[in-house]
């Protein structure tokens, strides 16, 4: 889901 | 990852290393804001709280480990070993906490991507980066004599945020639907924070001269 694709970076 | 991420996240790291090399080989932390300095940990804190419980790569994983370590512990350094805490300016350091954190803390509560905890505190930990390196710029600027490790530590996380505009740059082009607001604004306040910084220190630099920023 998006919440969970944007957390990729640091 | 592309090599923009990559080579950002490696100049983060070694700004980090600049810095504790100073901290911890020569034992001094002058012309370092410790303000700025818990405004990282703070911001590791608050972003990494998913650390145990939502995996993306081990990679990631230990990155985010080696940020809140190294973090916390030059805020440790800092106030608690004696010869470090004895080279800090703290009457220079005078940035005050709130106008940074409140401001970041509502705004995070109103512009955020979920009204949950966890993302509202990963959001605030992005506005909170990108104002952070404040007290520190401060510092420098009353800093009549910038030393060299000082300089290319301010220098280095500049660089990291420069790279990583690239690399999102990178992945709007390679990336179908790779479109995040909150963290390419937050980004870019981050970035232009650091023009005029970069400006004096690339003239210093070219002209040979110890770096000083004008009051």
């Amino acid at each position: 889901d998006r919440v969970k694709n944007k957390h990729d970076e640091l | 990852m592309n090599v923009f991420r990559l080579a950002g996240d490696m100049t983060h790291l070694s700004s980090i290393l600049v810095l504790l090399l100073k901290i911890h080989t020569i034992k001094s932390c002058a012309g370092i804001s410790l303000k700025t300095q818990e405004l990282y940990a703070l911001v590791f804190i608050t972003r990494y709280l998913d650390i145990f419980d939502r995996f993306t790569s081990i990679y990631n994983f230990l990155m985010k480990l080696i940020f809140l370590g190294s973090s916390l512990s030059i805020v440790w350094y800092m106030r608690r070993h004696k010869a470090v805490h004895r080279s800090y300016d703290k009457d220079q350091d005078t940035f005050r906490y709130q106008f940074i954190v409140l401001p970041c803390l509502l705004l995070a509560l109103v512009i955020n991507h979920k009204l949950t905890f966890k993302e509202v505190m990963w959001t605030f930990s992005l506005y909170l980066e990108a104002v952070a390196i404040l007290p520190q710029l401060v510092l420098l600027q009353r800093t009549r004599n910038i030393d060299n490790l000082t300089g290319q530590y301010v220098f280095l996380l500049g660089a990291y945020r420069a790279l990583y505009l690239l690399n999102w740059v990178y992945r709007y082009f390679t990336e179908p639907g790779f479109v995040r607001w909150i963290t390419w604004i937050a980004g870019l306040v981050q970035t232009l924070l650091y023009a005029d910084f970069f400006y004096y220190y690339i003239l210093s630099w070219k002209n040979n001269v110890k770096l000083e920023l004008p009051a």
